[in-house]
């Protein structure tokens, strides 16, 4: 069955819906069939493959509350292999609803399991916070994939993810693992994003990938054209690492 | 009394921190006695000023909850003039908490109530969401002061946005209105930038300060030093841009 990785940091703007989009893309382009799960009201994920953020009749914030199966919100995208579970201005009333729900921490786990065998990647975009839609992101996931911005700031709240992490694993899923680590907005005129790709390598030991992502201003431009940076700058310095960056996801799953 | 601003965007990374940080310092600059509440469990705002975020025995998670005299928790800073009230991490835990607190929206206003007239403005740094403790800060703010990135994504959210202020202006705080709106990490390079600039001119009438804060590196390395950029780097672009924000600021209150 797919891979299940929750796109996390609760540190804001530090590339975890550009990762989840162009990673997606990119997983397609190589012929894996992957879903990204937007689960952020924000819905900047969904926007990023052109996709609309409006009310729609049914979405995910009903699948996670009345039980609506998945599959009928599924959307495809202009990228062959990928599909979308596009968030909706609904999921912003989730979060406080999910408060008294029973199970509701297991939500998005239970409604992901029928799903899990059509694909080979389940991508979920977070919120930038560790609330009740994380939450449910790190519990139906296997793995985490974790963006970190190459700034000062973005390291200061590495330990109260960690600290999240380990009490869902005591509570909730045992199997959670950080399946990986991208640095992103690298710089490397910067002494600044050389001194965080190092700090990073040493807390993480091992888990960071090769593959840096360059701050490109194709990369912030894309989504306004609603085009992942394959489509968008398919050449260029930023499609060319977050391909380099699927290569190696795909290559630490086999 | 205090000029009450609550720093304010629900996307992430868009620059709320380093505007709470610099603008504070830069009011203290010009003799306005400040006061920084930190009111994101992250602790940028804290760390930003050299202050510690870990435990203390009394903190502002306490002043919200059970009612301890928000005097008592206020630190000086370097910078005259300049006091902050810090972030510690139990913060983290009174989004869940207050959901079943009495009066819940309320409770930062009540505990500033006291303090209002000891200060010419009161700065509160916001985490990246419109939970409980942004809408705390909205219900006991005069004036929201919105930093919005140049890019694209940061268009998006403004629409939710304003749709929360318009929420707690009728039920909560109806003197809540947009005191500003401040554009940061501006690129003049980037055709990108230049168009978000016209249209949130466009779409905030009026409001939109002249100042331009430009995307320095200097301004991203100050926080590593707990400085703000008028200690870390005083002569250079980012503490000029964040000097003309304070004056556009104090022009705008008298
Ligand atoms: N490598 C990059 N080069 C240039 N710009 C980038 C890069 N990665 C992301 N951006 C831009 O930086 C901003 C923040 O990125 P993004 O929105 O993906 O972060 P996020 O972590 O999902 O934010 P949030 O916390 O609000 O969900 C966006 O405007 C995006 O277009
Ligand atoms: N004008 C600027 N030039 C360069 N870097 C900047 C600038 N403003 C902010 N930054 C950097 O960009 C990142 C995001 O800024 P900041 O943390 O202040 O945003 P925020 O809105 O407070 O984020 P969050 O949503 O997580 O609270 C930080 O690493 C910061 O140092
Ligand atoms: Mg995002
Ligand atoms: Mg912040």
């Amino acid at each position: 069955g797919a891979r299940v990785l929750a796109v996390v940091n609760q540190k804001g703007g530090v590339g975890k819906s550009t990762t989840a989009v162009n990673l997606a893309a990119c997983l397609g382009g190589i012929d894996r069939r992957t879903l990204l799960i937007d689960l952020d009201p924000q819905g900047n994920a969904t926007s990023g493959f052109g996709l609309n953020v409006g009310q729609r009749k049914t979405c995910v914030y009903d699948a996670l509350l009345s039980d609506i199966p998945l599959n009928q919100i599924v959307e495809g995208t202009d990228i062959e292999h990928v599909f979308v579970v596009p968030a909706t201005i609904q999921l912003a009333g989730a979060e406080i609803e999910l408060v008294s729900a029973l199970s509701r921490e297991n939500r998005l786990k239970n409604i992901l399991a029928p799903l899990v065998s059509d694909y080979d990647f389940i991508i979920i975009d977070c919120p930038p916070s560790l609330g009740l839609l994380t939450i449910n992101a790190l519990t139906a996931a296997d793995g985490l994939l974790i963006p970190i911005q190459c700034e000062y700031y973005a390291l200061e709240g590495l330990a109260k993810l960690m600290d999240s992490v380990r009490l869902v694993r005591a509570h909730l899923n045992p199997a959670l693992e950080v399946f990986g680590v991208v640095m992103t907005m690298y710089d490397s005129r910067t002494r600044l994003s050389q001194q965080v790709v190092e700090e990073v390598r040493d807390y993480f030991d091992g888990k960071v990938f090769e593959t840096l992502i360059p701050r490109t201003v194709r990369l912030s431009e894309a989504p306004s054209f609603g085009q992942p940076i394959t489509a968008y700058d398919p050449s260029g310095k930023g499609a060319e690492a977050y391909r380099s960056l699927a290569n190696e996801v795909v290559l630490r799953v086999d």
